[in-house]
C-alpha cells in the first residue's frame, strides 16, 4: 500500500502587494505589446525615467517602444543592473522591490569625488 | 552620491542644530513611542557623527525643522502612499523638513519579534530619509544607505563611504569623525 506523501504548501503572501502585477512583464523587450504596460510606464515616469511623449497626449500606450527601452536602460544603469534594455528577471525583481518615494533622477545632480 | 537640483542644504550658521518632532496625531501604535524615538535618535546620531550638525528632539511639532509622521494614502502633499510595500516613505529636500512614512507598512524594529514577510526595518528607512532631509538624493551604489530600495526583512543602517562623502561635501566634516574608523568598518564588513 502506498502512503500519501506529505505535501507542504508554501503561501506567497506578496500577491496583494503594490507592483506585484509587474511580474507579468518579465522578459518583455522592445516591440512587445502587453496589456497594462502603461502602468509600468507610469512607474518609470513617477521615479524620473520617462516623460509622456507628445504623440501619446495624456496616457501611455501598452507598447514597449524605443523611448521605454531608453528608460529601462537608464533604470538599469542607476540600479547597477546588467544593461540589457529588456525587462529581465533581475530588472523586474528590482522594480518590484519596496523603495523610497523620492524620484531617482528628476531634479537631481550627480557628483563624484575626484 | 547625488544631490537635489541646486544642491540645497540647511543653512543655520556655523554651529548648526536642527530640531525634529513627531506628529502628535499621525503615528503608529504597535511600536511604542519611546521605542520609535530611540530608533530615530540612533538614525540621527549616525549622520551627526560625520557632519557638524546636531539633531535635537522637541515636543513642539509645528515649530520643528524636521516633522516626522506616519500617513496613509493621499495625505495632502501630492505624493500619495500606495498601501502595503511599494513606496515605503518619502522626505523632502532642504529646508522643507517633512518626513513621511507609509502607515500601511508593517514597521519593525526587531525581526525576531515581527515575523511578517513584509516587515520593513524602521531604522533603515529612517536613516535613508534623513539623508534626503539633509540634501542627498539617491545613490547608485547598492551598499549605500541612499540606494533607493530596501527588501522586506533587511537592514541597512550603517553609513557607507559614498553616503559620508556626499553629506560631508554639503556640510563639512565633524571634527571628531575619522575616515580610518569608517574604512576599518567597511573592510571588516567586506571580509
Amino acid at each position: 500500500r502506498i502512503t500519501p506523501g506529505q505535501v507542504t504548501v508554501i503561501t506567497i503572501d506578496d500577491q496583494n502587494a503594490t507592483w506585484y502585477n509587474f511580474t507579468r512583464f518579465k522578459d518583455a523587450e522592445k516591440g512587445c505589446h502587453i496589456s497594462g504596460m502603461s502602468e509600468l510606464k507610469k512607474y518609470f515616469q513617477r521615479f524620473g525615467y520617462l516623460s509622456i511623449p507628445n504623440n501619446q497626449k495624456d496616457n501611455f500606450t501598452d507598447v514597449f517602444d524605443a523611448q521605454f527601452e531608453s528608460a529601462v536602460i537608464l533604470y538599469q544603469q542607476k540600479f547597477g543592473l546588467p544593461v540589457t534594455g529588456k525587462l529581465d528577471s533581475e530588472t523586474i525583481s528590482t522594480i518590484m522591490s519596496p523603495r523610497c518615494g523620492v524620484s531617482d533622477t528628476e531634479s537631481t545632480i550627480h557628483a563624484m569625488k575626484h | 552620491f547625488a544631490y537635489f537640483y541646486g544642491r540645497p542644504r540647511w543653512d543655520r550658521g556655523s554651529s548648526m542644530t536642527l530640531t525634529y518632532a513627531f506628529s502628535p496625531t499621525d503615528m503608529i501604535d504597535y511600536i511604542s513611542l519611546p521605542e520609535i524615538k530611540t530608533v530615530f535618535k540612533r538614525s540621527f546620531s549616525r549622520w551627526a557623527s560625520v557632519i557638524p550638525v546636531n539633531f535635537t528632539e522637541i515636543d513642539d511639532y509645528p515649530s520643528a525643522n524636521i516633522k516626522i509622521g506616519f500617513f496613509k494614502g493621499d495625505h495632502g502633499d501630492g505624493q500619495p502612499f500606495d498601501g502595503v510595500l511599494g513606496v515605503l516613505a518619502h522626505a523632502f529636500s532642504p529646508e522643507n523638513g517633512r518626513f513621511h512614512l507609509d502607515e500601511d507598512e508593517t514597521w519593525a524594529i526587531d525581526f525576531e519579534k515581527v515575523k511578517s514577510k513584509k516587515a520593513i526595518d524602521l531604522e533603515s528607512v529612517a536613516t535613508h530619509e534623513i539623508g534626503h532631509i539633509l540634501g542627498l538624493a539617491h545613490s547608485s551604489i547598492k551598499e549605500a544607505v541612499m540606494y533607493p530600495s530596501l527588501k522586506p526583512r533587511s537592514k541597512k543602517v550603517n553609513l557607507k563611504l559614498d553616503d559620508v562623502e556626499g553629506v560631508q561635501a554639503l556640510y563639512g566634516s565633524n571634527p571628531n569623525f575619522k575616515y580610518s574608523s569608517l574604512l576599518a568598518y567597511e573592510n571588516s564588513y567586506n571580509k
